[in-house]
This record gives C-alpha cells, sequence and structure tokens, in this order.
C-alpha cells in the first residue's frame, strides 16, 4: 500500500451479508476440522477487517464468538440441526480469530485459532442452582464411569469390540448420587464376545465411531449404569482446501490430531483443534 | 432553542458496525 493512501483495508459492519457469510464459512471450517470435542455454531461476530489481497480477492480477518452445540465433532448431522449447549447444561463458548480468502465468489480459509472455555460456575448457578457442573475429564468418577459405561456396551456388542477414543463431558451429579458422562467410541478388529487381551486389538482402518451417553448410579453396595451409544456411518475424508499459514500455538490445551485421544488432564471443555498443527 | 434533528435522527438509527448481533446468548 502506498504511503499515505489510507490504512489498505475497509471495516464493514459485523452484521453485514458479506461478513457473516465470511464467518459462516470459517465456522463450517472449524467443524470440518474438529476432532474431538463438540461442534460449535457462530454466536457472535466481534470484529471484522477486510484486506485487498495481491493479485485478486479479499481476506476477512475476523473474531468470532461460537457456542458448543451438542453434536459430537464427528457426528454427522448438519449443524443446523444440532441444538446449542444451554447454560443450565453448563454451556462452552469458543473465541476464534480466522482469516478468510475470498475469491471468485468462493471462501477458503487461511488461518485459523480457536480456544474453547466453559461458562463460569456463577453464571449456571444464576439460572439453575441445584444444576451439576462440567467436572474435570480425568476425574476419577468421570473415567470410572466411562469405562463402566464402556465395559457394559462390549458385554452386550454382537459384533466388534469397542475402545474409548475420548471423554468428551462428565457432571458428578449429587442427587441421586450419580456420575454422567459423554464419551466417543471406535470399533476394533476384535469380536466383542471372543476378546480375551483387549490390549491387542486394532482400531479399524476404516473408522467405525459411536458417540455414547452414560449414567453411572451409586447403589448401595453396587453401581448401575445405564448407556445409550450412536454409531456414526463411515465419513469421507473431508477434502478441504488447507491453511498456507502455520497455525501459531493456542493458548488453550491442545490435542494434536494425530494424537488418539486428548489429554487427560485439563479443563472440562476439549480445545477446539482446527487445521494442521504444525 | 434551535435543534438538529438531522443530526441527532441519524445517529440514532445507525447501529454500530460491530459487534455483531448475539444470536444464541452471551456468556
Amino acid at each position: 500500500v502506498p504511503v499515505g493512501s489510507g490504512p489498505g483495508y475497509r471495516e464493514p459492519a459485523c452484521d453485514d451479508l458479506e461478513t457473516e457469510q465470511a464467518a459462516l464459512a470459517a465456522v463450517d471450517y472449524i467443524n470440518q476440522n474438529l476432532r474431538h470435542g463438540y461442534k460449535h455454531t457462530l454466536n457472535q461476530i466481534d470484529k471484522v477487517r477486510v484486506w485487498q489481497r495481491r493479485p485478486f480477492g479479499e481476506v476477512y480477518h475476523l473474531e468470532l464468538d461460537t457456542l458448543e452445540t451438542q453434536c459430537y465433532a464427528r457426528d454427522p448431522t448438519p449443524l443446523a440441526n444440532c441444538s446449542v449447549r444451554q447454560v443450565f447444561e453448563h454451556a462452552v463458548e469458543g473465541d476464534c480469530e480466522m482469516q478468510v480468502l475470498k475469491q471468485d465468489g468462493q471462501f477458503s480459509v487461511l488461518f485459523a485459532k480457536c480456544h474453547s472455555t466453559p461458562d463460569s460456575q456463577e453464571d449456571v448457578r444464576k439460572v439453575c442452582p441445584h444444576c451439576p457442573l462440567l467436572a474435570l475429564l480425568n476425574n476419577t468418577k468421570v473415567v470410572h464411569a466411562a469405562e463402566a459405561a464402556l465395559a457394559a456396551v462390549n458385554a452386550q456388542s454382537n459384533g466388534s469390540y469397542f475402545k474409548l477414543l475420548e471423554i468428551s463431558r462428565g457432571q458428578l451429579v449429587p442427587l441421586p448420587a450419580s456420575t454422567y458422562v459423554e464419551f466417543a467410541v471406535a470399533a476394533t478388529d476384535c469380536v466383542a464376545a471372543a476378546v480375551t487381551d483387549p490390549a491387542t486389538c486394532k482400531l479399524l482402518a476404516e473408522k467405525k465411531h459411536g458417540f455414547c451417553k452414560a449414567t453411572l448410579t451409586e447403589k448401595l453396595g453396587g453401581e448401575e449404569v445405564a448407556v445409550t451409544c450412536t454409531m456414526f456411518q463411515t465419513q469421507p475424508v473431508a477434502v478441504q482446501p488447507q491453511p498456507d499459514a502455520a497455525i501459531p500455538a493456542s493458548p488453550a490445551p491442545a490435542a494434536d490430531q494425530a494424537a488418539p485421544a486428548p489429554p487427560a488432564a485439563g479443563p472440562p471443555a476439549a480445545a477446539l483443534v482446527v487445521g494442521p498443527m504444525v | 432553542k434551535g435543534a438538529q434533528p438531522g443530526v441527532a435522527g441519524s445517529a440514532g438509527l445507525v447501529p454500530p458496525p460491530c459487534p455483531g448481533r448475539i444470536r444464541h446468548f452471551k456468556i
């Protein structure tokens, strides 16, 4: 930009159609590249600047607020059909910084950095004083509930043996004393009924994922587990233009996409992981 | 006292360009 010719960018309104189109393309990219946690939906566009790109196109620099939905990352349900996690369920928000190229009327993401944070305990308590709050994903009771629920699933499976991929949510319910947990599973090459050493079971090359919700209730002299799982159809690998730029390290605990599971320790909400990690 | 209705009126109608609307709820 020649000296004295202005800032070199324009600032459309955050609710302009062009801004919203760029933001929706950005959120779509985030969800297409999520490997952990839940899909997010656009909540508010905080800031936008549009830079001319040489020789062609424009680059939208966006700051977006998102909210976690109830759809697991690999759930093929269209985002429009995914319910937003409500405050009484302990909502989770995402803060994203995105760069989206618009060229020939098409949007493609150049850069993405997101960080997710659960709502404060005070906010949840304001609308629901007795609702269970999110627990740490490595909480002993949460881990035990997921493992017990998965054991119940495998005990009843007349097909594949399933392995735990990640625990995505956990809540400790005081009355009745119970633990609510949501977790992802994947089918292995073992038959559930014939497994002797689960450690030898390998995830199928064409991964078959499932998502489970379970409640483990503490009873006198034992415990009872109720679990429901949804298995997803095998998804074709999404072919997406990938960013040229390296994605800087997120301030949030981020999980490597290649890792089989997110860290057990860390905040209750998994960090959003988008784009190729460098 | 004289007023400047054009200025006051237009200032009241123009929404702030950013941030945009909240689609669900703010936390």
